[in-house]
């Protein structure tokens, strides 16, 4: 990773169901990593949900071809830590002074502990919300980077009754997650509950001040001859002087090819 | 006339908001819905640069210039959208998901929506028990013309219907749900597809959530007098 911008991470990922695991987080991070795809660790589907990683390394039949689903145990069934797994990957990174590293998470279902070499962070519930970490201070000297993730399951996964229905027993919706995991008058049941890193994964460089959310709005006049284009965008300083910043915005119309009106 | 730069000083350790001054555009080509023009999309980069340190961060978006407008009709009882002032029929498909184990791609993102397109449709509504979608889908929906109608996660089977009656009060944290519909605005806010925010499925969130709703997404009072300013204009026009 080098240079201002961001860096997703959508391979090379390692899963392993939480039981079968005896480090902790820590260890994982530090003196014992997982060295490859060998049991209890497999390749891991990242985005993607635990469901995805086993049907990947066929440890569960594809739930979507006949009748497979019903060969694959709900988390009714199973409890909760069956789809709580681990997730593991490395990186490089070494940063020069003033730039800062964010470890993004767009989107988890639904709660998660991270570790980057041995440090422990807790994202909060909640399967719609993004997580950004300020992994700075906690890089590792030589730019060798170990990253675990720990992903627990919905709270309240519920259970299936025999006749189906909307939503199952709807202990789902007192979560904040997708409803349609516990089967709907068109859908199977989710035996996982679409537990995962579900989105993307990324690093993202910047320098001591960091563009948050830039917000895009126009306006209209004169029956859309005259139009404005609004931009706000929230701004944090990371350093410890004063930041004296340039702010600029830019926009072109690709015309065709490779013209650009400016 | 489209380039602007702007200084600021932000004291050390602090958060704090930047409105640009507005950049002026005249007769911009406007996005439009699948069937009724163009796309059109305009990049938009914002950068900051740091003195004595350079560039240090940056960002970008394709945006597109589109005025959506949505009424209940007193006669029919159904919601009527207006595109840039232009009444638009709307043929729309229902969406939950791309893929059940969420193995969302991009290439999965863009043949599914360039599909909706080929049909002849002009909107999807992503369903409150199914995702908020994600960036890549609107990116896609921006660039093939599909408004998108985006519920929130409550649906009437798993909240408030139901013997016994299920969850009558949505989540069980309220709190949670509001910050997660907060950062689903702030991800989603910026594409020119997103039409209409919903509350959720065929329910109205506990009241609470729904006021709460309603405030986050309501227009800015700048915005509701540049809406009067306009009409003024066109009435003089």
């Amino acid at each position: 990773i080098a240079g201002i911008g961001k860096t997703r991470f959508d391979s090379g990922w390692l899963a392993a169901r939480s039981t079968e695991v005896e480090l902790t987080g820590a260890q994982l991070t530090t003196t014992h990593p997982p060295t490859g795809a060998d049991p209890p660790w497999m390749e891991a589907v990242v985005p993607g949900t635990v469901l995805a990683t086993l049907v990947k390394n066929k440890a569960v039949p594809d739930p979507f071809y006949g009748l497979n689903n019903e060969a694959i145990i709900d988390i009714a069934d199973s409890g909760r830590e069956h789809y709580t797994f681990w997730f593991f990957t490395t990186f490089q990174c070494k940063l020069p002074e003033a730039q800062h590293l964010d470890l993004n998470f767009r989107a988890i279902n639904y709660s998660a502990e991270v570790y980057l070499n041995g440090n422990k962070k807790v994202l909060p519930k909640g399967m719609f919300r993004r997580h950004q970490l300020d992994v700075t201070d906690i890089l590792h000297p030589n730019g060798q980077n170990m990253l675990a993730v720990l992903v627990h399951p919905p709270d309240h996964p519920g259970k299936i009754p025999p006749e189906g229905g909307q939503g199952g027993d709807h202990e789902i919706g007192k979560d904040v997650a997708t409803q349609y995991v516990q089967g709907w008058d068109w859908m199977a049941p989710i035996r996982d509950r679409n537990t995962g890193i579900w989105d993307e994964v990324s690093v993202s460089v910047t320098g001591p001040v960091k563009l948050i959310d830039p917000h895009l709005v126009s306006s209209f006049f004169d029956n859309y001859k005259r139009v404005y284009l609004h931009c706000t965008t929230e701004l944090e300083n990371r350093s410890t002087r004063v930041a004296e910043c340039s702010l600029s915005i830019e926009v072109t119309a690709e015309l065709e090819g490779n013209f650009t009106l400016i | 006339e489209h380039l602007r730069t702007e200084h600021r000083s932000i004291s050390p350790g602090a958060r704090s908001q930047h409105t640009f001054t507005e950049l002026f555009f005249y007769k911009p080509n406007l996005w439009w819905p699948n069937g009724m023009g163009k796309q059109s999309l305009y990049h938009v980069a914002i950068s900051v640069e740091v003195k004595g340190f350079g560039e240090s961060d940056s960002w970008r978006h394709l945006f597109g210039f589109r005025k959506i407008e949505s009424h209940i009709d007193s006669a029919t009882g159904g919601r009527l959208f207006k595109v840039n002032g232009q009444p638009i029929f709307i043929r729309g498909g229902n969406w939950i998901l791309s893929d059940g184990l969420l193995r969302l791609s991009e290439k999965r993102y863009e043949t599914d929506i360039k599909f909706h397109a080929d049909m002849n449709f002009n909107m999807i509504r992503c369903w409150g028990g199914g995702l908020t979608e994600r960036p890549e889908f609107y990116r896609y929906c921006d660039m093939y013309g599909l408004l998108v109608w985006q519920e929130f996660w409550i649906t009437g089977d798993v909240d408030g219907r139901g013997d016994p009656v299920s969850n009558p009060d949505g989540p069980l944290d309220h709190d949670l749900f509001l910050v997660c519909a907060r950062d689903t605005v702030k991800l989603l806010r910026n594409h020119a597809s997103l039409a209409l925010w919903v509350g959720g499925n065929e329910q109205v969130p506990p009241v609470d959530l729904n006021t709460a709703l309603k405030d986050y997404l309501k227009l800015h009072p700048y915005f509701e007098k540049v809406d009067e300013h306009d009409k003024i204009l066109e009435d003089l026009n």
